[in-house]
């Protein structure tokens, strides 16, 4: 799976996400990344949020608006309410996975629970940073 | 307001064995690459919808990433590709499930949030509304890389040794997170 947030010049943010689905899939199986709201979301008066991980649990989850729910009504930064959701819903669960995060202030947020993730951000102050993990 | 952008390029099972310094450097090029592209598009006044359909391109254009060019084999060795995009102003969302013949399936997902009543289009349906749309319907096989087949033969043959012993759902299960994140 791949995907991508961002934040415009004209304070609007978005969210995207694309994938070829799971290895060996059959009946039709689709994951998380279609599912806005498991996947895929974006309000701009929360945070934009792009998942990548084992579908079943971030649709059950309902694991990017549940990111955003936080941010908007608890007043969570978008590190402590990705880091609430991932590690501390989904990971006891077995749901292992990670996202990408954008607020309308340019605070990018990139937390996972396991390995095999890349990871890639740049914003106006800050240089190219590249990370796999 | 600042610019910024995020991406990822998945997650899965790094092995050290497989992932040699210079394809890890090919990696590292092809993330550099997409997020260049995504922020060059909002250093020159574009759209974060904009932005993040150029980066997703980019990955999807690419063999390394389950995504487009590189998504993994269904048990039939097809391909179906999902995808969503959504405007953070408007709330306005669109997605396609389980497409075949999309060369860039967030694009399509696009034109379903900008161009139709629907917020998901699925299988043939999403196709067709691609072909009304002039978006070219590409062969399946068009995604087909011998990394991913291979991989597809060791899920299969694990299954297979793990259904002597349990129906489908259950020796599903029993695959690594490899085989379940693509």
């Amino acid at each position: 799976t791949v995907g991508a947030v961002a934040l415009d010049q004209y304070g609007n943010i978005a969210a995207g996400t694309s994938t070829g689905g799971m290895t060996n899939k059959r009946f039709g199986r689709i994951g998380d990344a279609p599912v806005i709201g498991a996947g895929t979301f974006a309000e701009n008066e929360s945070c934009a949020v792009s998942a990548t991980g084992h579908g079943e649990y971030f649709i059950r989850y309902n694991v990017a608006a549940d990111i955003c729910a936080r941010v908007k009504y608890q007043g969570k930064s978008i590190h402590q309410a990705g880091d609430e959701v991932i590690n501390s819903v989904l990971k006891p669960v077995g749901g292992t996975g990670g996202v990408i995060i954008i607020d309308q202030q340019g605070n990018i947020a990139m937390p996972f629970n396991t390995q095999g993730m890349y990871r890639a951000s740049k914003t106006a102050d800050d240089e190219t940073y590249v990370a796999i993990f | 307001s600042p610019i910024a952008i995020a991406i990822h390029g998945g997650a899965g099972v790094i092995k050290k064995s497989r992932f040699t310094p210079e394809k890890e450097k090919a990696y590292r090029a092809k993330l550099t690459e997409a997020i260049n592209t995504g922020y060059a598009v909002l250093n020159r006044g574009g759209t974060s919808l904009d932005a993040i359909t150029a980066a997703i391109n980019v990955l999807e254009n690419s063999p390394f990433f389950n995504a487009g060019k590189g998504s993994v084999y269904t048990h039939d060795e097809t391909h179906e590709l999902d995808a969503s995009i959504m405007d953070g102003k408007t709330r306005q969302a669109g997605a396609v499930a389980g497409v075949k013949r999309i060369e860039n399936p967030i694009n399509l997902a696009r034109l379903v949030m900008e161009e139709s009543v629907h917020v998901m289009l699925s299988g043939e349906g999403a196709e067709q509304f691609a072909h009304n749309k002039g978006v070219p319907l590409i062969d399946n096989k068009h995604f087909d890389t011998d990394s991913r087949y291979q991989s597809l033969l060791r899920a299969k043959k694990k299954m297979k040794e793990e259904q002597a012993t349990k129906d489908y759902q259950a020796a599903h299960k029993t695959l690594s997170t490899e085989y379940k994140v693509g």
